[in-house]
């Protein structure tokens, strides 16, 4: 197991290399990927040294090759389905970014397929052509359309009720907005993601 | 200086009594902070012994007064104005959301006082009464309104513009939602909160 603080590094890594315009003889050294991505050349050495032999000493990593294998080691090179529960604010301002990215960007693998909500008035709508399901057939569409991500975007007493659905059908990876702790199995990777949490951090050094 | 991960912590821990419907007489043990946190209870010790002796051996901490001590280390008993560059998608939710805490919670503190944006269309228009100002203004609307943390909520290639913008206005804290790394002097605390970059994270499980 390899610890998820490295797996954040590597997914920086692989947004620095997509960032950049890469030619087929562009080589990178861990000091220039260490300087773009905000950490030690030592630390890049380190993190890539668990997955492979990727470089040559003194001559760095052949760019495009790097991007492959991390690509590789990151599922970044295939499709995967998301889901979103809740289409509020947060939930289709997220949607309408993913939709967006998805439809103008090549190496941008996320594809939203599905919106979920409770209430009345948004089931049957749709974000940009995605539409808007009702909670209750959550484990069905999950099956039907293969999404393997949610999204959590309820309030934050709704946020576990909703979870529990999710796990039931099968989730294996959530990322939450909402502002309260989620319980879930050992063997379902939870994210949160809290815009509050973070600016109460900020306010510490003002 | 206290790292950044205790921070981290202590803000968690705000949140977790915040959430609490707190008795005069309730104490609340480290064990119990902990498990509501997601963490031992010997973390939580170690933290707090970090700020000075809030608890008794044996009895734990007396769950309003570590409340107000948590508040004062992390500025929460105050009000703190923020501001939010880049009307779009993101920005907009984010406002409405702070704003919507703002007016129905006692215990929030953020209050969005201006947004910003270089669009002609949205210039002089607002989101639920909060102006938005022409981005050339922001010095000028820092200064008067007392801004103290900025959100940085426009496309990545306008993102590190906009952070020396504020910057030169004197803002020392900053929440990025752009998926990119801002450069900024040492004083300055930048934040950065990147959905892609969370499912690029949570896809290596799947
Ligand atoms: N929408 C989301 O859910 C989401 C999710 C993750 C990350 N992000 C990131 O947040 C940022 C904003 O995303 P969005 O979806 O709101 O985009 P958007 O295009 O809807 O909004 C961007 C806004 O920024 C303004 N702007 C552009 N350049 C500016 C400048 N130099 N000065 C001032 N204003 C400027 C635009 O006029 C527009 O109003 C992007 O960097 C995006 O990658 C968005
Ligand atoms: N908007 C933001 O910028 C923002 C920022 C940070 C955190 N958050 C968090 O994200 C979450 C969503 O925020 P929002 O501003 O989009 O709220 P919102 O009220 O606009 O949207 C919530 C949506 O969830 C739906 N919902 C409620 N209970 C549900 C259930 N049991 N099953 C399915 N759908 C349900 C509602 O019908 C609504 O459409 C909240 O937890 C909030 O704290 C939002």
């Amino acid at each position: 197991r390899v610890p998820s603080v490295v797996i954040r590094r590597l997914a920086i890594y692989l947004r620095v290399l997509q960032e950049m315009d890469l030619e087929d003889d562009r080589f990178i050294s861990s000091r220039e990927l260490g300087e773009r991505a905000g950490v030690t050349a030592a630390q890049v050495r380190k993190d890539l040294a668990l997955f492979g032999e990727f470089g040559k000493q003194g001559v760095g990593y052949q760019a495009q090759n790097l991007l492959y294998e991390l690509k590789g080691i990151l599922n970044a090179d295939r499709e995967i389905k998301v889901g979103i529960v809740g289409a509020g604010e947060l939930g289709t301002a997220v949607s309408r970014y993913s939709i967006r990215r998805w439809n103008t960007e090549e190496d941008y693998g996320f594809r939203v397929v599905a919106l979920f909500d409770n209430d009345p008035e948004k089931i049957g709508t749709d974000v940009e052509g995605i539409p808007i399901y009702d909670v209750r057939e959550l484990a069905a569409r999950v099956k039907e359309l293969g999404i393997q991500v949610m999204m959590v975007a309820v309030p934050a007493a709704a946020a576990q009720e909703v979870t529990n659905l999710c796990l039931e059908a099968g989730i294996k990876a959530i990322l939450n907005f909402a502002p309260t702790k989620l319980e879930a199995p050992e063997d379902v990777r939870i994210h949160s993601t809290d815009v509050t949490l973070e600016l109460q951090q900020l306010a510490y050094y003002l």
